[in-house]
C-alpha cells in the first residue's frame, strides 16, 4: 500500500541521514525515489561526501560506495533490529580513517546489539573485546584458538 | 537475547566439535583466507533455517565435511545456536526459558531435522520462535562476504524491494 | 573454429597450471570444458588447493577465489603480454601470506612487465620501488606527491 | 615500450595539471578512500580509446572536472600517456620515434580530439598504433576495482568468450 511503502521510506531515509556522517565524518545522504508512482517507484542513494559535490552512488569510488552502503545495511538493519549482528569482512575497501569511523559507530551501537565481525584488519581487531582464532594447521580441517591481537598478526590473519 | 555460542561438528571444514563462546559484544573472528571464518556465518544461516542452495554449494552434501588429505568424509552435520533468553525476550512458549537451544542436524542421503532445546520440531517452529525478533529471512542481522558489493550494485527497482521486505 | 579454441584453451590452461601454485604454495588448478561441443562448450576452473579437496572456484573461501582469478587474469594476460599492467587493489582480499606470494610473482614478472598496483596493503606498498601518494587536502581536488611507505601510512592510505 | 608517464588536466578530481612518472617497473599508487587513485586508471583507459559509459559515469560530461567546493566546473579534460620507444616495438610510422604520446582532449558539448605525437588523429589511429602490443579493447592490461569479483562470478559460457576475445 502507499502508506506502508511511504512509512518505510521515511524510516530508512531518516536512519540513513543520521548514520551517514558518523560514517564519513561529515557530508550527507538521502534515498530518492526514482519515479512518481509510490506503487511502482524504485529508490536509489544520494550522496554529498565532505567537500564533494552531491552525486549518485555509482560515480564514486570503491571504499566510498561500500561505506554509504554500511550507511543503507545498518539503517535497514534498524527496521528491525535483532539482538545480534554477523559482518563478514565489512572492512575490507575501507581506509585507516574510515574503518576508525566504522568501528566507533560499531563500538556505540554495541550498548544494544552483539557484533561478530570477521575481519582481516589490524584497527577492527583492536576494537574488539574478544578474539577468536580460526586456524587450519591440519589441512582442511578448521579449529579456534582464543588469540591476543599478537597472535592474529602471527597466525597471517591480517591483510 | 544474547547469542551465547555456537556448536559446529562436522559442518564444512569444522569436522571436530568445536565451541564457539560469545561472552562479549564486540567479537572479532580472524584466520589466514579458507581456515574457515565464513564457514561459521553459513552454520548460522543454515541452522536458522536458510536452504543449502543459498549458502556456497547447491546441496545438502556440500555442507557436510567431505573429507581432507588426512581425513575421511563425515557422515553427518550438526550445528547448534544457544541464545540466552534471560530477558524473555523470546515469546510464546519458550519465553520461560532463560536460555533457548536451536539445533538442526543432517545424515548423508537424508532430510534435516530440526530441534528446540533438544526436542525435535519442525523447521518452521524454529522459523515462528524468532519471529519478531528481528532474525529471520528478511533480516540484516546477517552481512555475509559480497553482500556490501551486491548492494552497491543493485538497481533502484531492486533497491525498492530490499526495503519493503525489511520492514 | 574448433581448432583455434583449442589452441587458446590449452595455451592459458597451460599458463593457469603454472601459476596457480606460485600464488598458493603448492596445490593445482586446471580449466575444465562444461560441454562435449569444442564450438559451443562453456569453460571453468577446477582447484586442489594445498591439503585440500579438489573442488570448483565457487566452494572456495573469498581469498582463494580472488587469487584463483588473479592466476587466471595473469594467464590471460600472457596470451598477449602487454609491456605494463595496471593493477587496482587485486590484493584486497588476500592475507598476509598470499599477499606476499603475489608480490613474489609481481617481483619475478616485473623484469619484463611494468607493473603500476593501486593499493592499500603495507605489504604490497614494501615490495615497490616507487610509492606515488594521491592525496585530497583540498576538499575535491587530486594531488599528487611522492611518498615513502612511513609516509603512506601517516596520510592513512593504509586499510 | 614502458609508460614513461601520465599527464592529467581537468580529468575528473584531477582538475590541476597532474604528471605521474614512473621510472619504476614496480609502482605502487596509495591514498586514502576516494582521492583519486582510481581516476587514473580510467584515464588511461580513456586516452586508449574507451568509450565513457564503461568508465563510471555515463556521459562525456563525467570524466571533465565539475567543481567542488573551492572550485567551479574545468571547461575541458586532456589526458596524455608518454610511451618509451627506444626499443622500437611500436610498429608503423611510428617505429622511429623514441617517445610516443597519445592524448585525448574533450571540451564540454564537444567531441573528443585525439593526437598522436602532438598531431591530431582519428580514435582508430589510436587503437591501430597498439595493435600488436597487447594493449588493446581486449586486453588484460588495465584490472580495474571490482574486476576480480566479477570474474569469479562468470559463468563458463561468457567465460568461454573472454579467453576467445583475449587471445
Ligand atoms: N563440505 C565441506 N567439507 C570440507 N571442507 C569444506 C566444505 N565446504 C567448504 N569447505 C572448505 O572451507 C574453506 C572455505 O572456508 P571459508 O570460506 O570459511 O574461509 P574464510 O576463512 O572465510 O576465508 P577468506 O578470508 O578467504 O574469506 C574452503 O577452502 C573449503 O575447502
Ligand atoms: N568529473 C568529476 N569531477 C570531479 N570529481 C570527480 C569527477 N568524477 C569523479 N570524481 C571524484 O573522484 C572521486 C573518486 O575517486 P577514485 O575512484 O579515483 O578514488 P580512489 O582513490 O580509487 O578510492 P578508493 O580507495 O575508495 O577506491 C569521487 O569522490 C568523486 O567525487
Ligand atoms: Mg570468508
Ligand atoms: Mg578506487
Amino acid at each position: 500500500t502507499k502508506d506502508r511503502f511511504k512509512n518505510i521510506f521515511d524510516r530508512v531515509n531518516q536512519r540513513l541521514q543520521e548514520m551517514f556522517p558518523r560514517l564519513f565524518g561529515g557530508g550527507k545522504a538521502f534515498l530518492v525515489m526514482t519515479g512518481d508512482d509510490l506503487l511502482t517507484t524504485g529508490i536509489s542513494i544520494m550522496a554529498r561526501l565532505p567537500g564533494k559535490r552531491l552525486s549518485s552512488i555509482h560515480l564514486m569510488s570503491g571504499g566510498e560506495k561500500a561505506l554509504t552502503a554500511v550507511a543503507l545495511v545498518f539503517s535497514l538493519f534498524e527496521l528491525n533490529p535483532a539482538p545480534f549482528c554477523l559482518l563478514d569482512e565489512v572492512d575490507a575497501p575501507l581506509d585507516d580513517a574510515n574503518v576508525t569511523r566504522y568501528c566507533e559507530l560499531l563500538k556505540e551501537m554495541s550498548e544494544r546489539v552483539q557484533f561478530i565481525s570477521i575481519t582481516h584488519n589490524k584497527n577492527t581487531m583492536e576494537y574488539a573485546n574478544q578474539l577468536l582464532g580460526i586456524t587450519m594447521s591440519e589441512p582442511g580441517v578448521s579449529r579456534m584458538v582464543s588469540v591476543d591481537i599478537d597472535e592474529a598478526v602471527e597466525m597471517q590473519a591480517v591483510s | 537475547m544474547r547469542l551465547n555460542c555456537v556448536k559446529l561438528s562436522g559442518f564444512k571444514s569444522f569436522v571436530d566439535p568445536t565451541t564457539f563462546s560469545f561472552p562479549s559484544s564486540m567479537v572479532g573472528v580472524v584466520g589466514p583466507n579458507g581456515c574457515g571464518k565464513s564457514n561459521i556465518i553459513d552454520a548460522v544461516r543454515w541452522v536458522m533455517g536458510e536452504s543449502s542452495r543459498h549458502l556456497r554449494g547447491n546441496t545438502m552434501e556440500d555442507v557436510i565435511f567431505n573429507g581432507s588429505s588426512t581425513r575421511s568424509p563425515a557422515g553427518q552435520a550438526s550445528v547448534e545456536l544457544v541464545f540466552d533468553n534471560s530477558q524473555g525476550r523470546l515469546g510464546g512458549e519458550y519465553a520461560a526459558y532463560t536460555e533457548i537451544s536451536v539445533r538442526r542436524q543432517v545424515v548423508r542421503d537424508g532430510q534435516s531435522k530440526y530441534f528446540l532445546n533438544g526436542v525435535q520440531c519442525r523447521r518452521k517452529d524454529i522459523v515462528s520462535v524468532f519471529l519478531g525478533t528481528g532474525l529471520g529471512p528478511n533480516s540484516y542481522a546477517i552481512i555475509e562476504q559480497g553482500m556490501i558489493s551486491r548492494l552497491i550494485d543493485t538497481k533502484p527497482d531492486e533497491l525498492r524491494v530490499y526495503l519493503e521486505e525489511a520492514a
